[in-house]
């Protein structure tokens, strides 16, 4: 009574399930699936929010992360913060095929990126330079997820440097806004 | 970020995301998508899960491996979500994001919390669809 193959997908993201459903389709594999599925959103900026030019950090640089994980053999394959490499999904799959290693981070994996065959190249495109000189300039760097600083991290932006006197394990903190155009 | 889950005929199962991360984050920052259990999770003998929203919080509490091992114990995928989003919501109240959970026999089920008025959206396609669907829950 299966009903095989399938795939679901987080948000309004039409074009990457049915790219995933394509590959299940024809060849089967789900591993394949993720990573081909996952890397059309890569290239079509879904809603800002996966691949090159969205979701600038404080220094308007965007970099990815991305997971592919196969429940056949728990074998796992993850980026963190990886700069200037826009196929996040593919690189991931790297590690998992490429290392015995599950995860690997920032400029040393944008280093495994280019020894696999990735190309170098600019993540940040005049929107996310736009959104980023909005939130600088124009904001004031609000929000942002800095706290227990000074100079006020709510009125101003950094450099910071800590504050020693503060309330140790305190749970309150104001939650990152997410929507459509704003989550992991 | 985009979470995704498959099982192909041969009922292998696999999970992933892909994400920009958070806006105006502190550089170096990463969230939940990169971490296993955390963003998704995938188990031949159970399901797999994905989890979106925000990352700082949720990877605390790795819903997507509690979503999978909630299947194990014999939860439906609505449930099993369910519970790992109130498990998060028990600590904080104000978070925002979901979770999705598919079982390997092409049952699925997703929860959410702190969305407000907003429904989560997510997409599904199987075997028995002549196209892809787009489901919508209230948080």
């Amino acid at each position: 009574d299966a009903k095989l193959p399938v795939v679901v997908t987080t948000w309004n993201f039409v074009n990457a399930t049915v790219t995933a459903w394509d590959i299940l389709k024809k060849t089967g594999f789900a591993l394949d699936a993720i990573e081909k599925g996952t890397s059309v959103c890569e290239k079509q900026q879904c809603d800002g929010t996966v691949g090159y030019g969205g979701s600038p950090d404080e220094e308007s640089e965007t970099t990815l992360d991305a997971l592919i994980m196969d429940g056949c053999t728990m074998n796992v394959g993850a980026v963190g913060a990886l700069r200037r490499v826009k196929h996040a999904a593919s690189v991931a799959r790297h590690v998992l095929e490429h290392t015995k290693h599950s995860i690997l981070v920032g400029e040393m994996a944008t280093n495994f990126a280019k020894q696999m065959g990735f190309k170098e190249e600019s993540l940040t495109t005049t929107t996310s330079k736009r959104m980023w000189l909005k939130w600088h300039y124009r904001d004031q760097c609000q929000p942002n997820f800095w706290m227990n600083v000074e100079p006020d991290p709510t009125k101003f932006c950094g450099p910071y440097k800590k504050i020693d006197n503060i309330v140790k394990r305190s749970k309150h903190t104001i939650p990152m806004k997410v929507s459509r155009f704003n989550h992991d | 970020t985009i979470g995704m889950i498959a099982v192909d005929k041969q009922g292998n199962v696999a999970a992933g995301t892909s994400t920009n991360g958070a806006k105006f984050k502190i550089p170096g920052r990463i969230g939940d998508s990169p971490i296993p259990g955390s963003g998704a999770y995938a188990d031949n003998a159970v399901g797999g899960a994905t989890a979106t929203g925000d990352g700082d919080i949720m990877l605390r509490f790795l819903p997507s491996f509690l979503a999978v091992e909630e299947m194990r114990r014999g939860a439906s995928p609505t449930d099993a979500a369910r519970t790992a989003v109130n498990r998060i919501a028990e600590h904080y109240p104000d978070f925002m994001g979901a979770v999705i959970a598919l079982r390997n026999d092409g049952e699925y089920g997703a929860a959410c919390h702190g969305l407000g008025d907003e429904p989560f959206p997510f997409v599904v396609k199987d075997i028995t669809m002549t196209k892809f669907k787009i489901e919508k829950i209230n948080c």
